[in-house]
């Protein structure tokens, strides 16, 4: 029984022991804020004492890049940093602050140049943030893909949220409906985590879907070959699809995997808020866990997982199954029109654009992923 | 001219409020992203690095191998500097991998080098920005060593953290999520 989710709570749910945290020195996490959204080591700290007594961590961030401000705590600052510290517990861990100082500056851009001039940089990187894609033009949604190649060429796994608004939704001229996905996380380069709930909200159960979980299929990144036999297998076996003029089925479909995105507790300016919800609190879950397997990688000599979704839809195809719990329950939203009603994908066995392959079971994937 | 992002929208967020164009003295930084040749090379790269079939999985590049591999090239350089140099803008900073460069020059010099800009400021709380409600261009010749200028129309994301909590108050009738919390 819990009356929320907390950092004991996940940790059971995704089987991580006493034992499942950092050790070595040269190992780091981070993520990455926008839009003056600043964290208080003390919130770190009242969290960690709150919620933190079941595991070994740490309970400063270590580093920050960028400015921090003086101003109130914010809640998704916060959010982040707290949760990414308690499944990559203590490893050491980075807090890339970029409120965009200047006037003209875009925060998320000036984020991708910080990335392109630091030599040494942490394995693991979660942004909690999205546009819609059709906000951005051509030029700069190709660039920014590009972006990702440079640090999927360096070893860097680059985690995105995959957005709260289900498939979304957008009239196009003419006055139909379409889905409308959201970039990053359609980024063909970058690993998207979807959002699910537990299916009984007081108890550490099963997972269903979270409605809100943000999945589909990009109208301008072609599908990468590393997902097409997934996916293609999501679109011939669904038992229900939308009608097709939604979405664009040769399109690069996320998410990749998910982890629980609903009724988080976080402390923030010295309180602690319950009922805090979205795949902004999945990715950094996701985050810490693979900075902790990049761990256990590096401490067999073996290379950091870097971009990880070529070996994650691998895994699938090789019998890895059990590396992930499969979420087959539920739908998340879309269009409020009388086609759709409200409904976009349903999960279903296996890869679905809703929750991806499910959420980790962390000993399981650790075993997959230190032998690919 | 040419327009680089001619189907980049530009919308402003609920909350921000325009103010007014800016004075021509105005300082303003903007992000160039210069082209880079290596990128089919870098695309396989990366298939290369990322997939534990491939005899590379996991051999990764150091900053200084990727610069080599994406570095624009010297006519791109030349040209884009030349460029900026005519308009008397020398205030710019690359980065490791030479692929932009960040400049400051004043909102007028900015207009003139980029026909069609105009630069006004937003607000919204303590916060502001300075964006071009119009579409920029840049001199043709200058379209393949360009990608597309950074700082005229995008403005900063919100974070979505949902409450659940609050839904069932902010939710109106027919409305099938919750409030957002920004």
């Amino acid at each position: 029984f819990h009356l929320g989710v907390t950092p004991s709570v996940i940790r059971k749910r995704y089987n991580m022991t006493g034992g499942d945290v950092g050790l070595l020195p040269n190992n780091s996490q981070a993520c990455a804020q926008f839009l003056e959204q600043y964290f208080h080591q003390a919130d770190v700290a009242e969290f960690m004492q709150l919620f933190g007594s079941s595991f070994g961590h740490r309970s400063r961030v270590d580093q920050v890049v960028g400015h921090q401000g003086w101003g109130k705590a914010g809640l998704e600052a916060s959010l982040d940093v707290e949760y990414i510290m308690s499944t990559g517990a203590n490893i050491s861990t980075w807090v890339f602050s970029n409120a965009g100082r200047h006037e003209s500056q875009e925060p998320f851009l000036a984020w991708l140049l910080l990335l392109s001039n630091m030599s040494s940089l942490p394995w693991v990187h979660s942004v909690s943030y999205g546009d819609d894609e059709d906000s951005l033009s051509l030029a700069y949604l190709q660039r920014v893909n590009v972006e990702f190649m440079k640090a999927a060429a360096r070893g860097l796994t680059i985690l995105f949220a995959s957005g709260d608004e289900g498939a979304g939704c957008r009239r196009v001229p003419g006055g139909n409906h379409t889905f409308r996905p959201s970039f990053p996380a359609s980024s063909p380069y970058v690993t998207a985590v979807g959002g699910t709930s537990f299916k009984n909200p007081f108890l550490i159960t099963a997972e269903v879907t979270d409605y809100i979980s943000g999945g589909g299929f990009s109208n301008v990144f072609p599908m990468p070959d590393y997902q097409a036999a997934a996916v293609r297998r999501f679109l011939s076996q669904a038992s229900k699809l939308p009608p097709s003029s939604y979405y664009n089925s040769s399109g690069r479909a996320y998410p990749d995997l998910s982890a629980l995105s609903d009724n988080y507790w976080v402390v923030t300016n010295r309180i602690p808020l319950p009922w805090v919800s979205g795949t902004s609190a999945s990715t950094p879950v996701v985050g810490g866990m693979v900075a902790l397997i990049n761990e256990r990688r590096l401490q067999q000599g073996l290379s950091p997982l870097g971009f990880l979704n070529p070996v994650l839809y691998q895994l699938q195809e090789q019998g890895h199954s059990a590396a992930f719990y499969d979420v087959t329950q539920g739908c998340h939203l879309s269009c409020l029109d009388g086609t759709v009603q409200g409904q976009g994908f349903c999960a279903g066995p296996a890869w679905d654009p809703v929750t991806g392959w499910g959420t980790p079971n962390f000993p399981r994937l650790l075993r997959a992923l230190l032998a690919p | 001219g040419l327009a680089l992002e001619g189907d980049q929208p530009f919308r402003v967020p609920p909350g921000w409020a325009a103010t007014g164009r800016v004075d021509p003295g105005h300082d303003v930084q903007l992000t160039l992203a210069l082209r880079q040749p290596g990128r089919e090379r870098l695309a396989r790269l990366v298939d290369a690095v990322s997939d534990p079939r491939s005899p590379r999985y996991g051999r990764y590049l150091s900053l200084e191998q990727l610069r080599d591999l994406i570095r624009p090239s010297p006519a791109t350089l030349t040209a884009v500097l030349k460029w900026l140099q005519g308009h008397g803008v020398g205030s710019c900073r690359s980065v490791s991998t030479l692929d932009f460069l960040e400049c400051h020059m004043p909102a007028s010099t900015a207009e003139r080098l980029l026909p069609g800009a105009e630069f006004h400021r937003y607000v919204k709380g303590r916060r502001s920005v300075v964006r071009s409600p119009l579409p920029y261009t840049i001199p043709e010749e200058l379209a393949e060593h360009l990608d597309f200028v950074g700082g005229l129309h995008r403005f900063p994301a919100e974070r979505k953290v949902v409450s659940r909590a609050w839904a069932k108050k902010e939710t109106e009738p027919g409305q099938h999520h919750g409030g957002r919390m920004g």
